[in-house]
């Protein structure tokens, strides 16, 4: 039952998919569960599509988390998240005029191939799962993947690097997959929030230049209240700007791609801490990185919703 | 008992304070093929950066002295990793798990 799935442990590959064939079944009135393809290794690609059918079209918030295999508080928070909109649903009037107004894509596992490789082989594993025919290292970077200035700075052309470009762009069936289906819903998809780890920062575009964006007052502003609501949690202070000036450049990425076909809000939150554990945040951390977490998403769509 | 595979590895913080330094750590991380955890990879190291590498045992020992010896300041994050790995899932045994 859904009280009885424990939140605050990490879950297998397997878990999670068990977990939202369980939501698919038992809560349709608000939850959709599909696939959009296949990876590497054949494994479905979930999402869950959650919101009231109130109207025949709805604007749409898209979340992904677990790009990065090793980065598992995103897999994490993405459950959460799932977790709060339904059983808070009826009793929250914020969470209700969201399920009403929008529909939410979640995917909670992108990278599926890497996930399950760092649960089963190598726990700081990153990449995709795809082979190399010319070299012996697996994998591609599933954020430098994009067709955004492909493969320029901050990406590697060497299939051993971490930050592995691929052959070409959208090489990788999981981006592909994912590409495909956010262009196909352009113009429903409003928001773009991708889940990683570790720093503590809400990034928004650019991530391959130094420049601002068109609608940078409005972004800005949904990200400074973002962490302003975020840290009314716990106290813990979050960094917020553009990803080329605030992390580093980097090319191919998701968020840049996301906002690039169109989507107005595309931001990539680095979820806790900011070294002392690492990737290895604690699972006794999992509710308060979670709950101050949804707080800026809530304020995101809040955001969203207004006409900045 | 089979080692357990991240037995003995170290994560590492090292800021580097001068360009001489920068090259330096991009030199011995591209050669050593370290992981890095932050940043992503040795093309972002500059001065001022923060860097967090994790560091294999065989790695360590040659890696560490060679910081001193450069005078290269680090701060070790994690001196257990394994350690680390068995205490980030409290809640379930990870023998279980895995």
């Amino acid at each position: 039952s859904l009280p009885a799935y424990n939140y605050e442990v990490y879950h297998s590959l397997e878990e999670i998919e068990e977990w939202m064939y369980y939501l698919n079944k038992t809560h349709s009135d608000l939850v959709h569960m599909f696939s959009v393809g296949k990876s590497y290794e054949g494994r479905p690609l979930y999402v869950l599509k959650l919101g009231k059918r109130s109207r025949p079209y709805k604007k749409a918030v898209w979340i992904d988390c677990g790009i990065h295999a090793r980065e598992w508080i995103g897999p994490a928070f993405c459950q959460w998240f799932v977790k709060e909109a339904l059983q808070t649903y009826q009793t929250d009037p914020a969470m209700k005029k969201m399920l009403t107004q929008l529909y939410f894509y979640v995917m909670p596992v992108f990278n599926v191939d890497g996930y399950h490789y760092s649960w089963t082989n190598d726990r700081f594993w990153r990449k995709t799962r795809s082979k190399n025919s010319r070299f012996w290292c697996h994998g591609v970077d599933a954020n430098r993947n994009w067709k955004v200035k492909w493969c320029d700075e901050g990406a590697s052309l060497h299939p051993c690097d971490d930050t592995y470009c691929g052959p070409f762009p959208e090489s990788e069936p999981e981006v592909k997959a994912v590409a495909h289906f956010l262009r196909k819903h352009r113009k429903q998809i409003k928001a773009y929030l991708s889940f990683h780890a570790y720093a503590q920062m809400l990034l928004y575009p650019y991530s391959y230049k130094y420049a601002t964006i068109p609608n940078f007052s409005c972004v800005e502003s949904a990200a400074y209240n973002a962490v302003n609501a975020l840290q009314s949690a716990y106290g813990v202070r979050y960094r917020y700007g553009p990803a080329s000036s605030t992390l580093y450049v980097s090319s191919g990425s998701s968020m840049d791609w996301a906002y690039k076909n169109g989507i107005p809000y595309a931001f990539a939150f680095e979820l806790r801490d900011t070294g002392h554990f690492g990737f290895l945040l604690p699972e006794t951390l999992i509710r308060p990185t979670c709950t101050e977490t949804m707080l800026a998403v809530k304020n995101i769509t809040f955001h969203l919703l207004k006409k900045c | 008992p089979r080692r357990p595979r991240y037995a003995g590895d170290k994560v590492i913080r090292v800021v580097p304070e001068s360009e001489r330094e920068t090259q330096i750590l991009k030199a011995a991380f591209n050669r050593l093929k370290v992981d890095l955890w932050q940043p992503s990879s040795t093309f972002h190291i500059s001065e001022g950066m923060v860097i967090d590498v994790r560091v294999p045992q065989n790695t360590s020992r040659s890696l560490l002295p060679y910081l001193q010896q450069a005078n290269i300041h680090y701060t070790i994050l994690i001196s257990d990793l394994q350690k680390a790995i068995e205490n980030e899932t409290g809640q379930r045994a990870s023998r279980h798990r895995r």
